[in-house]
Formats: structure tokens, C-alpha cells, sequence
């Protein structure tokens, strides 16, 4: 039998690595050594990334630090601005000019809040009212970790505050906790706004004449917007529960971004923030006798409600 | 898994910085609004 007649049934498993080498073939006595090839080729990678992800860090902690630098800088700016041309005003203004800048001052107070995203932080709120009232009955901390922002105004005698809840955009309740307890009486959708806005009176009406509006801003989705109407005549129903703020928190006016907690390079700048707020607005209520004599009314209804209690 | 606190760092100091600029942002807005109000 000629043997050239047979298939070629070699498997070519030449071990000379030089043929292989000149043949453009992955020499395979160097196949066992691919695993830790790879795993030197892995290691630099990772070092790399390591490396990017820390410069990437860096950046974006300056980029942090010079955004609260700007923040802190534009707030007093702000509020500088604010408390010079309402002083201004009312020191020198006829009464129809105090009385327009009383209607520019609500409408701007209302306008330009609607739909803000600021207040992020740890149950800290930043408040401007409006010369008529500068007393803040309702609570605007909902929680430990959330945040709101509110605008009062007064129109007569009723007094309507807004909040800026953020909320969970999945969550449809539309409940703000805020130590009060409400009924809702109706709801309803505006043109303005798909999500509907729900209404709700204090569980002591008729005797309490407080009213609640709250709706997911049209704007920021992320947040509801509570409308309160008039003033509580009577303590929360939760008044040392979670949900409750204290006093003076409520008086608190800060713009803090995130839980001092997890951020503590952040705490000098948010310190900085909340001191020159809380400076500012201090020395804006201290100077309103409305708030004082309503401060000195509050504080004086306390000691008479001791005794029966 | 070295590379995974530094991400995380890294995400939650973006969403501060995204916190921080959306606020800036609006008290930018807020001081104008006020500036063209008493103009």
C-alpha cells in the first residue's frame, strides 16, 4: 500500500519554537504562563485606575470647594442685597412706596422660590418672611434627613407659608409629616401642573383654621410644595417626635448639601454657610418688633400652659 | 476592590457637587430676580 495515499492525520504539534515563531504562531510552550501574563497586564491597569479615579477625586473635591466658596459668597450677597433694600425701604419710603415694595417683596418671595432645589441637608431650612409676620408657627422638618425650604407670606391677617419637601419622586402620597394631623378634604388637577394637588385641614378644625395644600412642584418633581394657611392655635400633636423640629431649629437657616455625617471636609464650609445665614437672618428678625413681641407672646404662652399641664 | 471606597467617594462628592451647582444656580437666579425687581 503506498502510504502517500493516506490522510494527513498529523496534528501538528510541533514543539520547536523557533518554527513556530517564523510561522507567525503564538508559541505554545508559553501557553501555561498566559494566566499570569494577564495578571500582569491586570495589576498596571488597575493601579491606573486607581490612580485616574484619585486625580478625578481630587478634581471634582476643588471643583466642590470652590462651588461652596461661590455658593457662600452669593448667599450673602443675596441676602445682603435683601435686608439693605427692605431697610432701605422702610426707613425711607412714602407709605404707597412701602406698600408696593410689601407687594413686590411677596410676589418675589413667592416667585422666584417656586420649584428651588436649595435646602439640601440635614433638616435645615432657610426662611424669609415678609415685614407683616416674622413668626413661624408651622414645622418644615419632616425628618432626620430631609430638608425643605420655605417662603412665608401674609396677606392680612392670614398667613401663608410654603415649604419645599423633597420627596421620593415614586412616592404619590403627597404627605409632608410635619407634627400636625390633617384630613384631607379634596383634590384636584390644575392646568399648570399634571400631578394633582391635594387639600387638607387640621384634625382640630373647626376650631383650628389651619388649611394645607401640598403638591409635587411642577418645576422640580423632586420636591412637594406645601401651602400652609394660618396659624396652629394649639401645640403639635407630636411635639417631641422625630418629625417635629425644635424651635430654635425651626429658626435655623442653612443651606446645607448633604448629612454632616458622611462629609466631614464639608462641615467648615456648611458651618460657614450656616453661620453667615444665621447671622444675616438674626440680625433681620431681631429687628422686627412684630417678631419680638410675637417671640415674647409665644415664650409668655408657654409659662401660662405649664401650670394646667 | 481597592478602587471601590475611592468610587464611592467619588460618587457621593459628585452628587454634592451636582447639589451644590443646582443651588448656586438658583440663588444666582434668586439674586437677579431680586436685582431686577428693585431696578
Amino acid at each position: 500500500m503506498d502510504c502517500s495515499s493516506y490522510p494527513d492525520t498529523a496534528l501538528d504539534l510541533n514543539t520547536n519554537p523557533m518554527e513556530l515563531d517564523f510561522s507567525g504562531k503564538r508559541p505554545k510552550r508559553e501557553e501555561p504562563n498566559t494566566a499570569s501574563a494577564d495578571m500582569e497586564m491586570k495589576w498596571p491597569v488597575k493601579a491606573e485606575g486607581s490612580s485616574m479615579l484619585k486625580e478625578e477625586l481630587n478634581r471634582v473635591s476643588t471643583e466642590n470647594k470652590r462651588l461652596a466658596e461661590m455658593l457662600t459668597t452669593v448667599c450673602e450677597n443675596y441676602y445682603a442685597l435683601y435686608n439693605h433694600l427692605d431697610e432701605l425701604l422702610s426707613r425711607k419710603g412714602t407709605e404707597d412706596d412701602k406698600r408696593e415694595w410689601s407687594m413686590k417683596k411677596r410676589k418675589l418671595d413667592l416667585d422666584e422660590f417656586v420649584g428651588c432645589t436649595i435646602g439640601f441637608g440635614s433638616g435645615k431650612t432657610e426662611s424669609i418672611s415678609s415685614d407683616e409676620d416674622h413668626h413661624h408657627p408651622h414645622p418644615h422638618h419632616h425628618g432626620d434627613h430631609c430638608e425643605s425650604f420655605k417662603v412665608t407670606e401674609s396677606i392680612g391677617k392670614s398667613k401663608v407659608s410654603t415649604f419645599y419637601v423633597p420627596t421620593d419622586i415614586s412616592d404619590t402620597s403627597l404627605t409632608v409629616k410635619d407634627g400636625y394631623q390633617w384630613r384631607k378634604y379634596g383634590q384636584k388637577v390644575t392646568r399648570d401642573n399634571p400631578s394633582p394637588r391635594a387639600y387638607f385641614r387640621c384634625s382640630f378644625a373647626p376650631s383650628c383654621p389651619v388649611k394645607k395644600k401640598v403638591q409635587r412642584s411642577g418645576e422640580n418633581p423632586l420636591f412637594l410644595v406645601a401651602t400652609y394657611e394660618g396659624t396652629h392655635n394649639h401645640p403639635s400633636s407630636n411635639p417631641s417626635g422625630g418629625d417635629m423640629p425644635s424651635q430654635a431649629g425651626s429658626n435655623r437657616v442653612a443651606l446645607d448639601v448633604v448629612q454632616s455625617g458622611q462629609r466631614p471636609v464639608q462641615d467648615k464650609k456648611e458651618t460657614t454657610i450656616q453661620e453667615v445665614l444665621v447671622q444675616q437672618m438674626a440680625s433681620s428678625l431681631t429687628k422686627d418688633p412684630n417678631f419680638t413681641a410675637a417671640l415674647a407672646a409665644a415664650i409668655s404662652g408657654r409659662f401660662l400652659e405649664q401650670p394646667r399641664t | 476592590p481597592a478602587t471601590c471606597p475611592l468610587m464611592e467617594e467619588l460618587n457621593r462628592v459628585s452628587a454634592e457637587n451636582k447639589k451644590l451647582a443646582e443651588m448656586l444656580t438658583l440663588m444666582c437666579e434668586n439674586y437677579n430676580a431680586l436685582k431686577n425687581q428693585l431696578m
